[in-house]
Order: structure tokens, then sequence, then C-alpha cells
């Protein structure tokens, strides 16, 4: 490298960057290492291109290497591999020279001597790039790196079981025995990994997923006793509370929308009848002046299809005034674009016709394939 | 799709591309109404703005739309808030488009499975995708048959990352017909009774899928997602503020 960069380069210009071909391209520097697999090395500067060909520290993290070595360490093949990766995947800059120190021979030897045959086995090859002839021998006149007493052996994503053996971070109190001391599932509180422990179940969950409106625990227990509303407020399902004459008017009141959530429906034993939930109660719908059109919203709505078949059928309570009604609102084909409720209103009168609508919908086509006729007909040969 | 074939025009009505800009295609989506597509979170990454994307829907040749395509603009895109990019978990979003496509022989909606409605283990399914293909890209569509593989075995192949109950597990131990980078957000699809197809799973994640050694792919479980889903589409076609 020229002694002194120009001060672009040094500046990280792009001009620099290795790939392009200009006479700065032999400057190098050092950066601070980024690469979460190598943080915790004896050192903390590298420079690039490293020993493995890759032009920087996001080149080397999606590498095939980057997955390679530290599925390699969970073997236990060599003590010290993962520091020898990191000597490839991140070399050390030498803050005054500015050159990449590498690892010396016998390192890279006792690596590929152990590991190799353990990669052999999957059918996977050692890297090509990691030749040990290119690394000076130690004690030469060159430096180079060795791996010195309280060099890590596990890579920060790792868990080291008390055997010294690296295991997974994720394995880590997984239910599963993976160090061979069983070692990865001591101490496995919810607490001791600063989670919230599901009460009646063992499953840990994040503090922010308590009464957040999404179940995590069985028997959601962690949307449980998360609300307390007025007696003329209803609770959404992010424990919010709204008052129940808002409940299913055609408009949310509810951040997450759930006040509008399961406002119609088609009941009875046939499954037909033509049900609104609105301000807390059930309501029939009144069949004067029902319209096709209507029909069509509320199969739609309920994600059913088309309608197939629209009935008027006869209140059979027998008890005046006993059910509830709800009649088409006069302007409800204004409303473009609203669910149902929003069209529907309570008025002071029952149904005059004592009719309620009864409903059956068609799912529309789907998963349809095209006809035989794209396809040549099957022919026996 | 490794190990794929080249499907036949109009095959897989339902696949659609999510494009952006000079990218071009970015990641496979699932038609589920005239209006409404599926894919998964991972592919806005970066990137949630509706205007940044379109969806072309009734393609065979990423390089020649014909005439049976047909190209939208993105109104919104949903995604799920639970997505968690770290483990890939929730990894589903719905896109609304500008407009409804009209449907053709090329361009038709899939159907959603019921709520618990899950493949069996070991049944034979498709995946589709324009997604890579070990040595290059494809420009036509690629269709694979792939096995449902049970969560429990599937949770033996993966160390990085946890097989949750919103994943699905599909493919072969040794990789040879698997998705693919690009493949993402596209079907997992299945034949039920009377010839009907069903979306179970979107591609979602997997091991280095050139390796070929690492095990099957993994897909985002639309059975799990279904109500969520139904939900998401009635809020934004019918509720006001």
């Amino acid at each position: 490298c020229i002694s002194s960069c120009p001060s672009v380069c040094a500046a990280g210009s792009a001009t620099c960057d290795p790939r392009h071909n200009n006479n700065n391209n032999n400057c190098t520097r050092c950066e601070p290492i980024s690469l979460e697999l190598c943080m915790n090395l004896p050192y903390n500067l590298t420079s690039y291109p490293n020993f493995l060909g890759h032009l920087s520290q996001r080149e080397s993290s999606v590498s095939w290497e980057s997955s390679l070595f530290p599925a390699l360490v969970q073997t236990g093949c060599y003590q010290y591999l993962m520091f020898y990766a990191c000597t490839l995947l991140v070399p050390k800059c030498d803050p005054v020279s500015l050159q990449r120190v590498p690892p010396c021979r016998s390192l890279c030897r006792s690596a590929k001597e152990k590991c190799e045959s353990v990669l052999g086995i999957v059918g996977l090859q050692w890297p090509e790039d990691s030749d040990c002839s290119q690394f000076p021998e130690e004690g030469g006149n060159a430096t180079c790196l060795l791996p010195e007493a309280g060099v890590e052996e596990c890579s920060p994503s790792h868990f080291k079981c008390r055997s010294g053996r690296c295991v997974l971070a994720s394995k880590r109190c997984d239910g599963h025995l993976d160090c061979d001391d069983h070692s990865d599932e001591e101490n496995c509180g919810c607490s001791e990994r600063a989670l919230w422990e599901c009460p009646g179940s063992n499953v840990c969950i994040k503090a922010s997923m308590i009464c957040d409106g999404i179940p995590d625990c069985p028997l959601l227990v962690d949307e449980a006793n998360c609300s307390v509303c007025r007696d003329n407020e209803l609770s959404c399902n992010n424990h919010q509370c709204v008052h129940r004459t808002l409940w299913c008017d055609g408009k949310k009141h509810c951040s997450d929308s759930s006040d509008e959530w399961n406002c119609v429906s088609l009941s009875d034993r046939s499954g037909s009848v033509l049900t609104v939930y609105r301000t807390a109660a059930e309501y029939q719908v009144c069949a004067d002046e029902w319209s096709h059109e209507l029909s069509e919203l509320t199969c739609n709505q309920l994600g059913l299809g088309v309608p197939s078949s629209v009935a008027m059928v006869a209140d059979q309570t027998g008890v005046p005034g006993r059910r509830r009604w709800l009649h088409v609102h006069p302007e409800w084909n204004l409303r473009n674009g609203s669910a149902l409720q929003a069209r529907l209103e309570k008025r002071s009168h029952a149904c005059h016709s004592r009719r309620r609508v009864s409903l059956f919908c068609t799912r529309e086509e789907c998963g349809v394939r095209p006809a035989v006729g794209l396809f040549p007909h099957r022919r026996k040969r | 799709i490794l190990g794929g074939r080249v499907t036949r025009r109009g095959a897989w009505p339902w696949q659609c591309s999510l494009q952006s800009g000079q990218s071009g295609h970015v990641c496979g989506c699932v038609l589920i109404a005239r209006r409404w597509a599926l894919t998964v979170a991972h592919c806005f990454e970066g990137r949630e703005s509706a205007d940044l994307w379109k969806v072309v829907l009734g393609l065979n040749n990423l390089d020649h739309p014909g005439v049976h395509s047909q190209s939208r603009g993105v109104r919104s895109i949903i995604v799920h808030p639970r997505y968690n990019r770290a483990v890939v978990d929730y990894d589903i979003s719905v896109v609304q488009l500008e407009s409804e496509v009209e449907e053709t022989a090329f361009v038709r909606p899939v159907c959603l499975p019921q709520p618990g409605q899950l493949p069996s283990p070991d049944s034979y399914c498709y995946i589709t995708g324009w997604g890579h293909m070990g040595n290059r890209m494809p420009f036509k569509l690629q269709e694979g048959e792939v096995r449902i593989i049970s969560l429990s075995q599937c949770q033996s192949y993966f160390d990085m990352k946890t097989i949750t109950p919103r994943m699905l597990c599909a493919g072969y131990e040794a990789g040879t017909v698997d998705s693919c980078m690009g493949d993402s957000g596209g079907p997992l699809v299945c034949e039920e009774d009377a010839g009907r197809w069903t979306l179970f799973g979107l591609t979602s994640w997997g091991s280095v899928c050139f390796s070929k050694v690492l095990g099957p792919g993994v897909y985002s479980n639309v059975t799990h997602f279904t109500p969520w889903i139904q939900q998401q589409i009635y809020i934004h076609t019918y509720l006001t503020d």
C-alpha cells in the first residue's frame, strides 16, 4: 500500500472500492469489526478484501463461509475453529501498517486437519481460498495470528456448554439436550431470560406481548383481565373500552376495529337467518324494503360469495314485541362502501310484515385451473 | 424452483409477480380475490410504500408478458403486525390492488383453506415461481411437486431457526425439489376434491437452496392466518374511521 492514502480514500470514498479499477485500489484502511459472528476476537479492527476474497463485511455476512463455520463449530471438531474462521473472514488490521495480519500456517493446518473430514461426511468441501501454504510460519519474519489465552471458542451467536463445546444460542433452553453435559437446558426459567412466564405453562413471552390483543399463551391467559370497562362499555380485542351503543354501527371505534367484527351472521338451525349484533344485542332484520343488492352485500361481507337464494320468513315467536328488529335505512344505497350494519337502523315500531330475512350464499369460484382445452388429452401410447 | 419444470401457459392462474421499479420481479404472490393478493411480509422489508409496487397476473414469461397478462398498482400493503424478521415468523402480508382484475382463464383466484384445514403429512402438493433454479434465474414460470412434512420432522432439520405453528414444511430431505430465492410469496397449493386447488402455504424461507443437502423448504401456514386475512379484507373494504 502506498504510505499515505489520498484523503478521498481515507474518507471511505467509493473511488477506493476495490472493485473499481483505478489508482487507489491498493489503498487499504482499518475499519471496526461489525460482523456479529466475530465480535469477540482479541482484536477489533479489520481490513478488506479478506482471505476468502470478500470485499466487505456485508459480503462476508451473507457468504457461504459465514453459514458453514458456525455450523461446523457445533461438531466440536477443533477448539479454535471459530477463531481461525474469523481470521479469514475479518482479518486483523495492523493500525500502523494498515496491513492484514494472516493466521499462522499451523493454525490453518490444525483447523483443516481436524474439521475437513467432518465436512466430507455431509458432502461439503473445505473453503477453496484457504490454502494453508499462503500463510506464514510462526516465528518467521512475517507476523501471524495464533490463539492466545482467553480466545473465545464460541462465537457470540453460540452458547458455550460447561464442557466447552459450542452449540447454537437458539438451542439454549429449547427443551432438547444439545450439550454433552446437558448444561444448555439448565436455568431455563423465563425470568432468567428476561421473559414473562404464561401462568399454568412454561411458555415464555416478551412483556410487550401481554395485553396487546394477540393471544400468545395457552388458554389466552396473556390477554385475560387486561381491561376494566364501565357497565355501558364493552372491551375491544385490544382492551380499549368503547360505549356499547357504538358497537356494530359501521364505523370503527376500537383502534383495532374489533367493535365492527362479527357483527353480521347467518344463524338459526338452517344457518340462513340474517342476524345482526348491534349495541351488544342480537337483532333480526325486517324483510320490508330488503333488496337483492343488500343480499349481495351480505354474502360478500361474510366472505361467502354470492346469494343463491333469499327468502322472507314469517316470525314464529307468536309474542308481539318480543323480537328485536333492525330496518333497512331509507338511504341505505347512499352509503357506498359501508358494511351492512351501517345500512340498517333501529325504529320505534316493530316490523310490519313480521317477516325476517333468510339468506343462502354460494362460494364464488376459486381454485379452478384452466379447462382441459389448454392441456392435450391423454393419449395411450 | 429447484428441480422443477416449465409450466404450461395459464396452468396456475393465481400465480402473480410482485414487481418494483427497475428491479422488476422481486417476489411471487397469489391472487385470492379480484382485488386481493397474498405474499410474504419479508418481501416488503425496507420498502413498505404501496407506490413502489405493482402486481402482474396472467404471466408465464417474465420477459414477454403477452396479451393475457394484467397489471395492477398496489393500493395498500398490510404486513402482519407480529412479523418477526429475525425468526421469519408471521411471514405474511395482504396486498390490496388498485382495481379489480378481470377474471379470465389465465387470471383466477385460488381457494383459501377453512380454519383448521391442513394438508396431510406425506401428501403431495405444488409450488410455483420465477425464483432461482440453482444455476440461473428462469424467464418462464416453474412448477415443482413437493411432499408435505410434519412439523416435528421439520423441526429436526433446522438448527438455526425455530419452526413455529405459523410455518409449514414441504420438500425433500435431499432438497431435490425446493423453492429458492425469488420464489418467496408464491403459492404452495394442494388439489382437493373435484379438482379444486387450495392455498396452504406461501414460500417463506429455507436453508441455502443451492446446496441441495439441507432439508425442505419452509412456508407460511396460510390456514393459521385465514381468519386474519378475512378480517383485513373486511376492514379495508367496509369500515371507515
